[in-house]
């Protein structure tokens, strides 16, 4: 049986005229390195499941990407964070939505589908049981960045809600 | 918004995503694709999906269950169901993208913008790409 993997990292108003070649060649870069992670485990005899957890985890942790520590702000200046996973065989899935704290949302939501009898958790519920679940939390300003910061003190400006990308 | 769909060895198929939302949204709002049947679905008999744009078109369109729903029901293949939902996305005003592998690990990468940030892997082939067109 041939395995495979693909990934997205957002889409939106992105266009060359915003990106110089170097910029191109970090996000390159890094779709690379996501791809790679999930491939690796595909590769090794690993599950789907396992694959698009650590593919997502490092795009999560990196802060060109719209989650984790690229987590946009919301107009009360927290960064929220929704992740959700679903097991074709099983089709078994979970999901955990406006956490403020788990630091991989996506490992979250794993957890919600493997260790509990819900689907989906949201907000202080969702992240109790993350706690509980020896999941790494993390406070909010972990996922704060300047170039995100600045975003969004435009969008307030403009009084506008932006989709990912959509700012150059 | 990020996402990533696989099949492995055994076949099955998997779909992740995590999204941070949009920039500025009302907190609370429950954002954009990364909810079950909006921008993520999976199941062996059909698909693996990860959506990413403007959610509340995905949760209106039931996006990703509406891709695996044709190919079901419909017999459409992974391209034909996608470019139906995406048109079904655009015609609410939504916009964005997906990327999806069928039970045969045939893979589309789709969206209605000007770009996507994007890529697969697979053992004879490794492709990423940003713009439409690359």
């Amino acid at each position: 049986m041939k395995f495979t993997i693909a990934i997205h990292g957002g889409a939106g108003n992105i266009n060359p005229q915003n990106y110089t070649p170097e910029d191109i060649k970090v996000y390159e870069e890094k779709l690379k390195e996501s791809l790679n992670a999930g491939f690796n485990i595909l590769q090794g005899g690993g599950n789907a499941i396992d694959a698009v957890v650590a593919s997502v985890k490092v795009m999560e942790d990196s802060p060109l990407f719209n989650a984790g520590v690229g987590g946009v702000f919301a107009n009360n200046a927290m960064v929220e964070l929704d992740a959700c996973i679903m097991d074709g065989k099983t089709l078994n899935a979970g999901g955990v939505t406006s956490v403020h704290k788990i630091k991989n949302p996506i490992e979250g939501a794993l957890r919600v589908m493997e260790d509990s009898p819900h689907t989906l958790l949201s907000g202080n519920g969702a992240e109790l049981f993350a706690y509980k679940q020896g999941l790494e939390l993390v406070p909010n300003k972990h996922f704060h960045t300047k170039k995100r910061y600045d975003q969004f003190k435009k969008a307030q400006e403009k009084k506008k809600i932006m989709v990912d990308h959509s700012m150059g | 918004t990020v996402g990533a769909v696989a099949m492995d060895k055994k076949g099955n198929l998997a779909a992740a995503t995590s999204t941070g939302g949009m920039t500025n949204k009302f907190y609370g709002r429950v954002s954009d694709t990364s909810i079950v049947g909006a921008g993520n679905y999976a199941n062996n008999k059909t698909c693996a999906i990860s959506g990413t744009g403007t959610g509340d078109q995905f949760i209106k369109t039931v996006f990703a269950y509406d891709i695996s729903a044709q190919m079901e029901f419909a017999s459409k293949t992974l391209e034909e169901a996608g470019k139906i939902s995406l048109q079904k996305l655009a015609e609410i005003k939504g916009h964005g993208g997906f990327i999806g592998i069928d039970r045969k690990g045939n893979i589309q990468m789709d969206f209605n913008c000007s770009g996507m940030f994007r890529g697969f892997k697979n053992e004879s082939e490794n492709f990423v790409a940003i713009f439409k067109g690359d």
